[in-house]
């Protein structure tokens, strides 16, 4: 944001280029810049670029952080069972590692489902994951049905005392039908097994998705329920402001955020550092 | 459809009136809110509508009893002239082996895009050989084994630990056994990490490979240029594939890679399934991008 003597139209043409260059589209960034220049109005600014600056990061913490903090995550079963989805390829098995390693930390006993029983060597790359991580993966194997691993590791897990059971699933588009009704037969199948899970369903988005992130989550929303969004390759240049519209329209929070390749590249949300790193 | 958009547009803003210069720049506006919805670069969208809104303002859209027509063809043209003419083709006209480098960001679909080539080329009467040069992801190299098994196409897959190696000894491997081109799959990265970069530079060095795909995933956003331009920087590649079309992201990246790097987009990656390629027609990129 670059140095401005008085509080101009070019300001806000500014910052509007970088709230949609940072994924944030047009209805989420002018909804923004509108709060903005009601908080601006309230407060003498004195057209201090610095507090403008502040403004509009405390705006879009308060967007984010009301649904984050409202739902604290629903962890304190035996187990818990998380389900993770989302498109091909945006870091679902890779981000499962690193929960994995979260909550390894944290001396929870985790159990993972090798859920994707589609995609070439998807079961060997969780299963890889859980070797360098000293955890089981319940797999049963290529073309096997998901519905019945993630039906058995929920019976495994809760017969066996685990804290958490994090399932794999396949990368799915959400506009296949057929795709979608199989993730609702993952989702109905653990459900017989224990009418709470999954307790938490997080939807992995890629950082680099433009604006059909929120139609990715509104059907996923739909199928399965999403309670909690998980924001992959935040360490490249990609700003993943798509978030925002799914938290402003569907109120769902932002849990966590990757930050790499490897099982320790993962971070807590934190609305204000997210807003910072967005602008910057 | 933009062409039901804006007609309603257009009836809404002349009334009963002549069409005037206001009313072209306000639908301008309408046009750059497409343009972003659809994920066209920022810049990319800013320059487009500079030269839609200088060619729309001509004689020819106030007198038109149709302006919106008028205006709507203005776009098309402009778009496809932008997304360049299409069935460019691959160059496989060396002495075989033929090397061929497939790159790209985290998860955008190369190695999957790697088996479609196999399977496109061997259709096409060609002997392909894969080789697997990502040795980083875990299970990078069986994913590909599994794919080449699934279409019974050879893999170069040594236990070897160095990419550059890999992909030198692949091409040794395609002389011996009568392979006349190699599809080498790399390891996902960032144009940022300078080392992986290096990695595909000393690749490319090393096998000096007549075509270099850059696999970026159709839902990408603004930041897909970024990563385009610096491949391009560092690598020169010679076309583009776009993958995960067959979602229903209105795939403005592919207009914004093509405009800002000038390099063809040569695939589009329609399906999880090796068959799942189709060759890329700009007339359909547009229709799609103003859908
Ligand atoms: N740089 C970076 N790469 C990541 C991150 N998360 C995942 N990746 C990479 O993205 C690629 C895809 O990751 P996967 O975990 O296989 O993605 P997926 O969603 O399980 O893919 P499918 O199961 O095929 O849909 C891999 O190369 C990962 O190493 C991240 O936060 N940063
Ligand atoms: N629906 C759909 N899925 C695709 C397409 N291309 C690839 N995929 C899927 O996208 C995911 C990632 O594909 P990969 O081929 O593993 O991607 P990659 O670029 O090799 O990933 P890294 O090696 O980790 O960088 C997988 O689930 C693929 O099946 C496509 O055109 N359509
Ligand atoms: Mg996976
Ligand atoms: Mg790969």
């Amino acid at each position: 944001i670059s140095s401005h003597s008085k509080i101009s139209e070019e300001l806000y043409d500014e910052l509007e280029e970088t709230l949609i260059t940072a994924d944030v589209g047009i209805d989420s960034t002018l909804a923004i810049l509108e709060t903005l220049r009601e908080k601006v109005r309230k407060v003498s600014t004195n057209g201090d670029p610095e507090i403008i600056y502040d403004l509009l990061t405390d705006t879009i913490d308060e967007v984010m952080r009301p649904a984050a903090e409202e739902k604290p995550l629903n962890l304190g079963h035996t187990p818990s069972v998380i389900l993770i989805v989302g498109v091909n390829g945006s870091g679902k098995t890779t981000t499962i590692a690193k929960l994995t390693y979260h909550f390894l930390k944290q001396n929870k006993k985790v159990l993972l489902a090798a859920a994707d029983t589609f995609r070439a060597a998807a079961t060997e790359q969780i299963v890889e994951w859980g070797d360098r991580l000293g955890v089981q993966v319940i797999q049963q194997g290529h073309g096997a049905d998901p519905a019945a691993v993630a039906f058995d590791a929920l019976q495994s897990a809760k017969a066996r005392g685990f804290d958490i059971l994090i399932v794999d699933t396949a990368g799915r588009l959400h506009n296949k039908a057929n795709l979608m009704h199989e993730l609702e037969k993952i989702y109905r199948a653990m459900k017989k097994q224990d009418p709470e899970a999954p307790h938490e369903v997080f939807l992995v988005l890629d950082g680099t998705t433009g604006q059909n992130a929120l139609q990715q989550a509104k059907i996923f929303q739909e199928t399965s329920g999403v309670t909690g969004l998980v924001i992959t390759k935040l360490d490249g240049t990609a700003k993943g402001g798509a978030v925002i519209p799914i938290c402003r329209e569907l109120g769902i929070p932002l849990r966590f955020i990757g930050i790499g390749e490897k099982m320790e590249d993962l971070e807590p949300f934190d609305p204000s550092a997210f807003a910072r790193a967005l602008l910057a | 459809q933009l062409t039901e958009r804006f007609e309603s547009f257009f009836k809404k803003i002349r009334g009963h009136g002549k069409l005037s210069e206001d009313n072209i720049r306000d639908s301008m506006r309408e046009v750059r809110r497409i343009l972003l919805e659809a994920d066209v670069n920022f810049k990319v969208v800013k320059d487009f509508i500079g030269r839609v809104q200088e060619k729309a303002l001509g004689q020819e859209v106030i007198k038109s009893i149709t302006p919106g027509q008028q205006v709507i063809k203005i776009i098309h043209d402009e778009l496809i002239v932008l997304l360049g003419e299409g069935q460019s083709r691959l160059d496989l006209s060396g002495l075989p082996p033929i090397p061929l480098m497939i790159v790209g960001l985290q998860g955008s679909g190369k190695t999957t895009f790697c088996a479609k080539l196999a399977l496109h080329l061997r259709r096409k009467g060609k002997f392909p050989l894969l080789a697997a040069a990502d040795v980083y992801r875990p299970a990078a190299i069986d994913q590909l084994k599994q794919l080449g098994k699934q279409l019974d196409i050879p893999v170069w897959a040594p236990g070897q630990a160095n990419p550059v190696q890999i992909c030198k000894d692949a091409l040794v491997e395609a002389r011996k056994t009568g392979r006349d081109v190699v599809l080498m799959d790399t390891a996902g990265r960032l144009h940022i990490d300078q080392e992986m970069m290096d990695e595909l530079v000393k690749i490319r060095e090393a096998v000096k490979p007549p075509e270099i795909l850059y696999v970026a995933d159709g839902m990408g956003g603004q930041d897909a240029v970024k990563a385009a331009l610096e491949f391009a920087a560092k690598l020169d590649f010679n076309g583009v594939v776009l993958t995960k079309m067959d979602g229903d992201s209105k795939g403005g990246a592919a207009l914004s890679i093509r405009a800002v790097t000038g390099k063809p987009i040569r695939f589009i990656g329609n399906g999880e399934k090796p068959d799942a390629l189709e060759e890329f027609h700009p007339d359909r990129m547009a229709s799609r991008i103003l859908g």
